[in-house]
């Protein structure tokens, strides 16, 4: 037993003659040494950690990095390892079985192709326990973790080169498809809102995948679960959130500032910019935002992690007499309020971070809303990995770094922005059958199709 | 716990 480091030297023959175990945070351990290869013959013996080949440190590599490194080096030149005997932690590694354990965050959308594969789309964290399944380079395995961070289904998923090679062909596909529409009339629908959810669904995915492209994430993202650093967006949505949100910035404005909303180039239609949201987190408060369900997905997707509030009508009574007593001087219909938050429910409460019930007279819907966030902002969400290490104060420029998010801004919804008459208990309130559609944006169904 | 013996499979 020795733990005084060790050098070793040879001429690598056509291969070092070595299989590796561990990976990551646990180390590189020698498994097993080839008889009378040059490392048997250099005295390397299993359970040896390696901490450097030539100029490489391995010492948080995961294993496969560390097969393709010894790999890559040509036959016929000298390698040195530095080594240490560590057989007590190489014995609990091989018991517990544990080596490569890390988490990382998907950029592109994957169609699983064997039985064991796992699908996944842009944004999906996985648990990575294997970087060789079976002995072999090309696939980890892993295990997908759901929203509330529980651990799900666990398979197989391409390794990081297939997973380059994937996420270039994806793109390459996308740009030659014409999936990514252009002209008035495309701009019209994206902004006449999103139908159905599963067009909602691709809508976003487009989306999203713009937003891979043009913030050039890698296939693979390393991320790892703490505490958010800065005060994170809050978006209310229901019957009663623009209420909600005066209230919040009125009441208590030194923790809440509504994020303005500009014309988009060109449009009638407002945008929040991503550069407004970073500049009241920095002022250390919640920018409280009235966006789209896409533009949450987006601002997931873009790590800021916006608490998403559900107010949750009990009745459609109930909420206008709300509206009454808090707004009195609001036309919005209760009816439409009402209807949109039913369909928000049906097709976007995967988005909702919490559901606030609106029943009872008095303020806990407030207090409620307010403890939700004083709450989730103590809750982990996954970070960048190479963002943890850094101090506080300098991260929120990483959060929205101009290579990454260059023009970003966000939809708004339309709600904020257009009050319509109250045409409570009228029939036929509706128009531009938007009676039919799972999802739509009120202000904007009130246009004329071009 | 994880399924394979967690290592390489040929010799490298």
């Amino acid at each position: 037993y020795s733990a005084e480091p060790r050098v070793v030297q040879f001429v690598k023959a056509k291969s070092v003659g070595l299989r590796l175990a561990g990976g990551n945070d646990v180390g590189i351990f020698v498994s097993s040494v080839q008889e009378g290869s040059p490392a048997d013959s250099q005295g390397v013996r299993e359970g040896d950690q390696i901490l450097q080949v030539n100029d490489t440190s391995f010492q948080h590599l995961t294993r496969e990095e560390a097969v393709e490194h010894l790999m890559a080096l040509p036959p016929g030149e000298e390698v040195t390892l530095w080594t240490q005997s560590k057989q007590d932690i190489y014995r609990k590694m091989v018991s517990s079985n544990v080596g490569d354990s890390f988490y990382i965050r998907t950029h592109f959308d994957f169609e699983k192709d064997t039985p064991s594969g796992l699908s996944f789309v842009r944004g999906d964290v996985f648990h990575v326990l294997d970087t060789m399944y079976r002995g072999r380079l090309g696939s980890w395995l892993a295990v997908r973790v759901g929203r509330d961070l529980q651990e799900q289904d666990r398979g197989i998923i391409p390794n990081h080169s297939r997973a380059e090679q994937i996420a270039s062909l994806e793109s390459v596909l996308k740009a030659t498809s014409g999936a990514n529409p252009s002209g008035a009339r495309a701009e019209f629908w994206k902004l006449r809102g999103l139908r159905g959810a599963k067009k909602m669904l691709r809508k976003s995915r487009e989306d999203l995948s713009a937003l891979t492209k043009q913030g050039r994430y890698p296939p693979y993202e390393r991320v790892v679960l703490k505490e958010a650093n800065f005060k994170r967006p809050v978006v209310i949505l229901g019957p009663i959130a623009d209420i909600a949100v005066q209230k919040l910035s009125r009441e208590l404005p030194e923790l809440f500032e509504i994020a303005p909303s500009v014309p988009r180039d060109g449009t009638s239609s407002k945008v929040i910019k991503l550069d407004s949201v970073r500049q009241i987190a920095e002022k250390g408060k919640h920018a409280l935002l009235d966006i789209t369900p896409s533009a949450v997905e987006r601002l997931n997707y873009v790590q800021y992690y916006p608490v998403v509030v559900f107010c949750e009508p009990e009745s459609r009574p109930g909420v206008k007499a709300m509206r009454q007593w808090l707004a009195p001087d609001s036309r919005k219909s209760s009816r439409r309020l009402c209807a949109q938050a039913n369909k928000m429910k049906k097709y976007c409460s995967h988005l909702f971070t919490a559901t606030v019930h609106l029943s009872g007279s008095g303020n806990a819907w407030f207090q409620e809303i307010q403890d939700i966030i004083r709450t989730q902002q103590s809750q982990p969400v996954w970070t960048t990995a190479e963002q943890a290490d850094v101090a506080p104060e300098d991260s929120l420029d990483l959060l929205n770094p101009p290579s990454r998010v260059a023009s970003g801004y966000l939809t708004c919804d339309s709600r904020a922005n257009s009050d319509y008459d109250d045409t409570d208990g009228e029939a036929s309130a509706y128009t531009d059958g938007e009676a039919e559609d799972p999802y739509d944006q009120p202000g904007l169904a009130r246009s004329s199709e071009p | 716990s994880k399924s394979g013996d967690g290592k390489n499979s040929v010799w490298i």
